[in-house]
């Protein structure tokens, strides 16, 4: 069962010593229903990681680093966990994240879909959704509203996208919501 | 066409032994 896009595995392990793209490593890549899944059973679970690690699924050719051309004009919706729910809903959430992005699951919008990352840290995991154009708002906004209903937010949760542009000058926790859902 | 699959589609095949 093909699906429509080859994706490309990526897993982060935080070492210091390091440069951060030395730290980034190519798993494999997969592009059937069948694969995915051999991949997802053979992988530790992100619960499992340990604070500081990442992985990142993006379409084969797009870097999951903000600086590659298919990434820059774009932004992520952003999903932040509170410390609990790593043992409750982070495996959840992001398998449900990634059969959104197999599935392609934004109808004609999946089009502007370029990964999602989920980072495992001490002071809060997060899972977000990269597209390619911020601008795109009728895209963007698609997305955003069939993403939270897939992910079974309740309708006060609220969930924004930030730009890249916005995210990559100023601290995380500053840059701004350029829409919400 | 384009290839979309639904989330019972895709899980369906998550315990499925491979083909050989």
């Amino acid at each position: 069962h093909p699906l429509q896009n080859r994706w490309a595995l990526w897993f982060f392990k935080n070492e210091r010593s390091r440069a951060w793209q030395d730290n980034l490593h190519l798993v494999t890549k997969v592009d059937t229903v069948e694969d995915f899944w051999a991949m997802y059973s053979h992988i530790q679970l992100a619960s499992k990681l340990s604070s500081g690690c990442d992985y990142a699924l993006f379409k084969d050719g797009i870097q999951p680093m903000w600086e590659d051309s298919r990434n820059k004009r774009g932004g992520r919706w952003l999903v932040s966990l509170a410390k609990q729910q790593r043992h409750s809903e982070l495996d959840r959430l992001w398998l449900e994240t990634l059969l959104c992005l197999i599935g392609e699951s934004f109808e004609e919008h999946s089009r502007e879909v370029c990964g999602a990352v989920i980072n495992i840290r001490a002071k809060g995991d997060k899972i977000a959704v990269w597209t390619r154009e911020a601008e795109s708002q009728a895209g963007v906004l698609h997305i955003g509203r069939v993403y939270k209903e897939r992910l079974g937010l309740s309708a006060k949760m609220v969930i924004g996208y930030q730009a890249h542009a916005d995210t990559a000058t100023k601290s995380h926790s500053l840059a701004k919501n350029k829409f919400v859902v | 066409g384009k290839k979309q699959y639904d989330r019972e589609f895709l899980l369906d095949f998550q315990f499925m032994p491979a083909c050989i």
